[in-house]
């Protein structure tokens, strides 16, 4: 994945069955942001792989002001990353088989 | 360390705490 300055990682292990698993965000090059961003440490979520999207989520935090909406592409973008990380891994271990 | 929570009017729970040492790059 892109390095976004963005770290989106897993919060839990993931048994591969999880619905909804949860996240850990930060952000490790403040630099790369557009917007002012005042340092607030790692934020945890839960995300519901099938239902939500990576974007509402990133729009969920600029609303809840983490970020400012400039920022908002960068976060979706770094979420999208990790989801799209765990589902490839799910679907590897399930082709893999027993 | 304690962390803060801020919900979301969705009803979305993101918890804030410090961010991994481990992950801190030198800046």
């Amino acid at each position: 994945a892109e390095d976004t300055g963005v770290r989106v990682e897993l919060a839990e292990d993931d048994d591969g069955k999880k619905e909804a698993i949860a996240l850990k965000l930060w952000v490790e090059d403040p630099k790369k942001l557009k917007g002012k961003y005042k340092e607030s440490g790692a934020i945890e979520f839960t995300f519901e792989l099938e239902k939500e999207t990576p974007e509402g989520v990133a729009q969920e935090m600029v609303e809840s002001g983490f970020f400012h909406e400039s920022d908002a592409k960068i976060v979706g973008k770094s979420i999208r990353d990790r989801v799209a990380l765990i589902k490839w891994r799910r679907e590897r271990s399930v082709l893999a088989g027993p | 360390s304690c962390a803060a929570q801020v919900v979301h009017s969705a009803g979305r729970r993101f918890i804030v705490s410090p961010v991994p040492e481990s992950r801190l790059r030198d800046q």
